[in-house]
């Protein structure tokens, strides 16, 4: 075999033009084919799916989202009182957090590591700049720049998302086109279509018109305790329980009493610079934008030892929230860098709203880890549950237009705490 | 987690960011 391998003369010959002719055909196929794997729905809409490297199939073959709820559980069990200041020193050494600014100090007041995850920061421990854009969270700037022309987001250099996949698509016209969608998406049955349109909804009314619903026996909800009335309680109330791809008005904490509630919104407005009858254009994915303006991106990666509170990141109003339920694959920047389309998989919140430039959008993703999403202003959001899972890109869509009436939304003034992710 | 941000801004807005930058709350990230 020795003598074989080096006394036998290596002889070199052109290969026949047939040859390198079929090679060159078997790439362009293999090209082809890879450009064939991005499916199209009969809308013409990029179908999400699973694409990476084998890595990336092992993962989306694990039960991440079990694991994720199991990883939830765990971290919510309560530890004696003895342990926890060495556990969570112990957790805070290994990940880096910084134990001087964390609200209450004591960290025998933390009953579990869930309960510490999503611990508070001392007043003041976070000034806030003076700028148009500031950090919503603590974390690590993975990616930005400027949304390209066809609507693609960069996830990392060189892997894209669609826009509407992050945020949804907004179907034009009537409201039988939101009833048509969740009958086209197999959701919603017969019996549920019949009552939603029974009510006789104008889509205005559904996403947060003025006027009330046309149902007989339907009376204007009115001011109680400060409380602003909501006109929607009566459609949120026909509309319960939820279904995936509803559109429904969320309920709104109520932030103290009116006159604090109008003097938060004012500021808010003033932030913005409107006046209270706002201009409501350019809130619905921002594919419209005004002359001389652009789309603009930022991701920022929340690492585990990471404060997990979501805050405003300028003043803005929250229009409405979209929940996509999806996978809950780990968003460390090793998976954004082999996982494609890894936003728009995941279990995310879409709060879509407005700005004084235009659009703008805050979408928190979840991941293995901290699969649950808090939004403060929400009560309905209900993130990381057992059940059965909706088709990937559909959502359940509610409208916060009931939290404000000067701005027909939720206001929120820079760095004001919004929410957070916790464990599991 | 990660959180993505959305929006529209004037053309000449720009980050006053790099990519892989610790940030914090409340921590300007850009500006027009």
């Amino acid at each position: 075999l020795m003598n074989a391998w080096t006394e036998t003369p290596t002889k070199w010959y052109p290969l026949p033009l047939a040859v390198g002719a079929l090679l060159l055909v078997a790439i362009q196929y293999r090209k082809k084919r890879r450009a064939q794997e991005v499916i199209i729905d009969e809308e013409g809409r990029e179908v999400i799916r699973l694409k990476g490297p084998w890595q990336v199939h092992v993962l989306g073959a694990l039960p991440l989202r079990n694991f994720s709820r199991l990883w939830g559980y765990v971290n919510s069990l309560q530890l004696p009182v003895w342990f926890r200041p060495y556990g969570y020193r112990l957790y805070s050494f290994a990940f880096g957090c910084n134990l001087d600014e964390i609200e209450p100090a004591d960290l025998r007041t933390y009953p579990s590591l869930g309960d510490f995850f999503y611990r508070k920061l001392k007043s003041g421990a976070r000034p806030v700049d003076n700028a148009a854009l500031v950090s919503p969270a603590d974390g690590t700037m993975l990616h930005f720049g400027k949304v390209q022309h066809d609507m693609r987001v960069e996830q990392v250099k060189g892997i894209t998302y669609h826009l509407d996949a992050l945020l949804g698509v907004e179907r034009p016209g009537s409201p039988t086109s939101v009833v048509q969608y969740n009958r086209d998406m197999s959701i919603v049955d017969d019996q549920e279509f019949a009552d939603i349109n029974g009510i006789e909804y104008t889509l205005d009314q559904l996403i947060g018109g003025s006027s009330t619903p046309n149902s007989p026996g339907n009376t204007t909800p009115t001011e109680v305790d400060g409380q602003r009335p909501n006109p929607m309680d009566h459609a949120a109330k026909n509309l319960a329980p939820q279904k995936f791809g509803e559109r429904i008005d969320a309920s709104v904490e109520p932030k103290g009493n009116l006159q604090d509630t109008l003097a938060h919104d004012t500021e808010v407005a003033l932030e913005m610079g409107v006046k209270p009858s706002l201009e409501r254009r350019g809130s619905m994915g921002g594919k419209n934008v005004r002359p001389g303006n652009s789309l603009f991106f930022a991701v920022i990666y929340l690492a585990p030892g990471d404060y997990h509170r979501f805050h405003s990141p300028t003043a803005w109003v929250v229009e409405k929230r979209r929940h996509f339920v999806g996978e809950l694959f780990s968003v460390s920047p090793y998976i954004a860098k082999r996982l494609e389309n890894l936003f728009v998989l995941n279990e995310r919140v879409a709060l879509l709203g407005r700005w004084k430039h235009g659009f703008f959008g805050m979408v928190p993703v979840g991941a293995t880890n901290v699969g649950s999403i808090k939004v403060n202003f929400d009560q309905e959001l209900r993130t990381n549950v057992r059940g059965k899972r909706p088709p990937p890109g559909t959502y359940t869509e509610a409208v916060y237009s009931g939290a404000s009436r000067i701005l027909q939304g939720q206001p929120l003034t820079p760095a004001e705490e919004m929410g957070g992710f916790c464990l599991g | 987690s990660t959180i993505v941000l959305v929006f529209e801004a004037p053309s000449d807005f720009e980050f006053t960011v790099h990519p892989s930058q610790k940030v914090k709350v409340g921590q300007r990230l850009g500006d027009v």
